[in-house]
């Protein structure tokens, strides 16, 4: 099996307190009891994991608005996994096909908590990527619903219905690139036969890697190359 | 992994 992440909690909640060994005792004989509940070919992902703190960092000369030009590249494996994680992400309702390239405007803001890199031997203050403007934008006419982010919680994006939480990042800012890797959580209504009031849970990798380059004409521009993946949960 | 799906993106100041 290729397992990046296995997370068990373990509620201890008879009320009664209990020292750390036994707690530890406990909690491990409870997990072997879970793994081996864990069916072939799937692996356990406890949907209580809260949100990661921070924020991917950018740099400072990132601040302000910027077009984004996004080509899907290549499809691999499920289909129907990669087309609800890149709808969840913000790709709409618009086609999902290899090819196929959109345009939207994104910006950079300065971050809640001033935060600093390091760059040609000083500390610069960075700045974040305004989740809800992008989203927003990239969904247009065709958003689901009103989408809200809130900077002193920089892990949770709403959109409409459905939220999205980051349960665990790393991320680099150096003078060779930048990029981050996310893996997020995504809560949404169950829809289609479950339907009603049913909620489901999905669990997306997005890995993106930044570097600095020139347009044709001169310009400055940043290209970045986004690798998405889906699991079982 | 079940999925994977490459993309591009590229940053210009409009």
């Amino acid at each position: 099996w290729e397992v990046e992440r296995l997370v068990f909690r373990v509620p201890l909640d008879d009320g009664a307190p209990v020292p750390d060994a036994v707690t530890r005792r406990q909690s491990c004989s409870t997990a072997i009891a879970a793994l081996a509940w864990v069916p072939h070919c799937a692996f356990a992902f406890d949907v209580s994991v809260g949100a990661a703190t921070g924020d991917v960092l950018y740099p400072a000369s990132l601040v302000g608005e910027w077009r984004c030009e996004r080509v899907l590249t290549a499809v691999e494996g499920d289909q129907t996994a990669a087309e609800g994680a890149w709808r969840a992400l913000g790709g709409g309702t618009t086609p999902f096909v290899a090819g196929r390239a959109e345009t939207y405007e994104t910006r950079f803001v300065a971050p809640a908590a001033a935060a600093t890199y390091r760059f040609e031997g000083r500390d610069v203050a960075g700045v974040v990527l305004d989740r809800a403007f992008e989203l927003g934008k990239r969904r247009g006419a065709g958003g689901r619903g009103a989408v809200s982010w809130d900077p002193r919680a920089p892990s949770i994006l709403r959109d409409g219905d459905a939220t999205l939480t980051v349960v665990s990042r790393t991320s680099e800012i150096s003078e060779a690139g930048f990029g981050f890797d996310e893996l997020v959580r995504v809560d949404a209504a169950a829809g289609g036969l479950i339907g009603g009031a049913a909620r489901v849970s999905r669990l997306v990798r997005c890995k993106r890697r930044f570097r600095r380059a020139f347009a044709k004409d001169g310009r400055r521009v940043v290209e970045g190359l986004e690798i998405v993946k889906t699991y079982r949960v | 992994p079940t999925s994977s799906a490459k993309s591009t993106l590229r940053f210009e100041r409009p």
